[in-house]
């Protein structure tokens, strides 16, 4: 049982490495705050993005939290492979540059499973092979397939949705 | 496995019969604040077997039921059909179709196939397929920071759940 | 004790409605759940959004709920006067029209109190005064005063700062 | 009354003395996650009296002086210069300058105008001006939606406060 968990550890923190630099350009893992009886401790995630010092992401600010999530849920696939993601704004404190490098690690994993993801953001939405726009009239809700269109500045699809 | 398609009827905003044919890759859902696009999240919890209201943002399951100031629906229907040519499903068809009515009082009916189904023999088949109402692959609005400020003990959990 | 309270309520569910409206176009007022015996009961926040019926706030969406909010903090000024307010990121959940709405509103408002608004979206960015761009050197914060340039579409101030 | 000017020195990420003028209007601060943004959030509730490190987004007081990989700072400085000419803050002059500075153990110290004053005096001083360090004016990240997520008694216990 030890020696499962151990390697599935060793695995899904060697993944959250790979998709936490593909994203920051840092170093991420997940440490184990009792290595020699692993159960007896907890698991915790530490990061270093470029140009700071490794935290421990409890103490990060809520874009990085944000950022270390993502890479953590991703981390898990190979281990527990799920068919479907669903994801709710999850790019709302992501400052303009993570959002991008959001959308491309989102564009990227998507060739493998697939990706619902809700969101308010121009570039977000521009990492879509589909877009819908959802909009009400009469208390109802109606969904629209929108075109893909490159560089929103206008407020991109919402501003069309009213 | 992949979601082909999203069907809703009667469901919180959706008074209308909707259907939303999902990418395998990569679908956008946006809107102005308000429209529906959380409710197409709980839509997909709620067919997966969701049974805590709070979960679906309610007080009670009831009020995933359509209300307008017209009318109220008689009841919430959601359909979610899968791709399931990899058989991760132990369905034998290519198109797996799962489904949930619920018109007030117990949890409503689930069907396979078209076909009454017990909620947990249900359930259990989904699972095979990593396929669950809550999982870390569903991320509510708001939740993403979760996972950041959980205790290093409850991030334990969930690892060695997995494993 | 009870006058002052029912007339102090009524000036802020009257500010609430006037703010909400300004933002919305919608109805928004407050409610007391007991009417009779005001302190037995709540308060509760009713709102109609524009082409949807109204709603107890505590049932509305996310960006819906961050509307509300401002609204009713902004409706409070009339009675307990503050002399600034420091906002962290409160469109984080604001989709692109109600964005710029608020934006106005602060704006407006800015002439009679002190606002320090925290935010990453370009058209709340544009609404300020003065902007203060934060970047981290070497694990320190420095911040440089950043030019005002309308219709940023390239990441704005946020890009520059990398 | 407004805020003129906020200096930080040792504070979070604000290893070296910076100070930043504010607009009598609308002042913006922005910058890539993890700049300091919010802890500039810190600095003010923190320099307004803030006692729960929670509140501070730490687990002790302590957590707010500046820790880098080459050495830590001594202490924590903030301070907040008002322009008082409405003479809201009941104290005689134009300019009222309020500082903490913290090294470990106790609160740190307060100062008016640069001399040192308790605690007590100062937040009296303040809350005539209606300057609290927790209050609807100041919205820390992720809490916008708290107000309309509060019960109706509690949102009534706001408004009876404030009569
Ligand atoms: N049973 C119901 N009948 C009718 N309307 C409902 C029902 N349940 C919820 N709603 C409405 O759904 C709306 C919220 O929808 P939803 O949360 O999906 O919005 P959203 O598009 O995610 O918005 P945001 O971008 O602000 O998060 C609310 O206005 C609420 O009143
Ligand atoms: N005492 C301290 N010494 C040094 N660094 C600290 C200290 N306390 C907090 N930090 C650092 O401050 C950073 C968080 O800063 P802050 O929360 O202000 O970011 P932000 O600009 O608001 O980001 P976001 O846009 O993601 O919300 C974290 O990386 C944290 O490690
Ligand atoms: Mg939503
Ligand atoms: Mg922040």
């Amino acid at each position: 049982k030890l020696k499962t968990f151990l390697s599935a550890f060793e695995g899904i923190s060697q993944n959250f490495q790979e998709i936490f630099r593909r994203m920051t350009g840092g170093d991420g893992r997940l440490v184990l705050e009792n290595p020699e009886n692993p159960f007896e401790g907890g698991v915790d995630i530490s990061a270093r993005f470029p140009g700071k010092a490794e935290l421990s992401i409890g103490s990060a600010s809520g874009g990085e939290k944000s950022v270390a999530t993502v890479c953590f849920i991703l981390a898990l696939q190979a281990f527990r492979p799920v068919p479907f993601y669903a994801f709710d704004e999850i790019d709302a404190h992501l400052d303009p540059l993570n959002t991008q490098k959001l959308a491309e690690i989102l564009k990227e994993r998507s060739k493998d499973s697939q990706f619902i993801v809700i969101t308010l953001r121009d570039s977000t939405i521009s990492a879509g092979d589909k877009v819908y726009g959802v909009y009400l009239k009469d208390g109802v809700s109606n969904v629209v397939c929108l075109p893909r269109i490159e560089g929103l500045g206008d407020g991109g699809p919402s501003e069309r949705l009213k | 496995v992949h979601i082909k398609k999203i069907t809703v009827k009667g469901f919180k905003t959706f008074g209308r019969k909707t259907t939303i044919s999902l990418e395998k890759g990569l679908t956008i859902i946006t809107g102005p604040n308000g429209s529906g696009k959380s409710n197409i999240m709980d839509a997909i919890k709620f067919a997966l077997g969701e049974l805590s209201p709070r979960e679906l943002r309610g007080a009670a399951i009831s009020d995933v039921i359509h209300k307008s100031q017209k009318a109220s629906a008689g009841s919430a229907y959601v359909s979610i059909q899968f791709d399931n040519r990899d058989r991760r499903i132990p369905v034998d068809s290519d198109i797996v179709t799962i489904s949930r009515e619920y018109s007030g009082g117990g949890e409503g009916i689930y069907r396979l196939n078209g076909r009454k189904i017990s909620r947990k023999y249900l359930m259990d088949l989904l699972s095979s397929a990593n396929i669950m109402a809550t999982g870390h692959n569903i991320v509510p609005q708001h939740s993403i920071t979760r996972i950041a400020e959980l205790s290093p003990a409850e991030r334990m959990k969930i690892i060695a759940d997995l494993v």
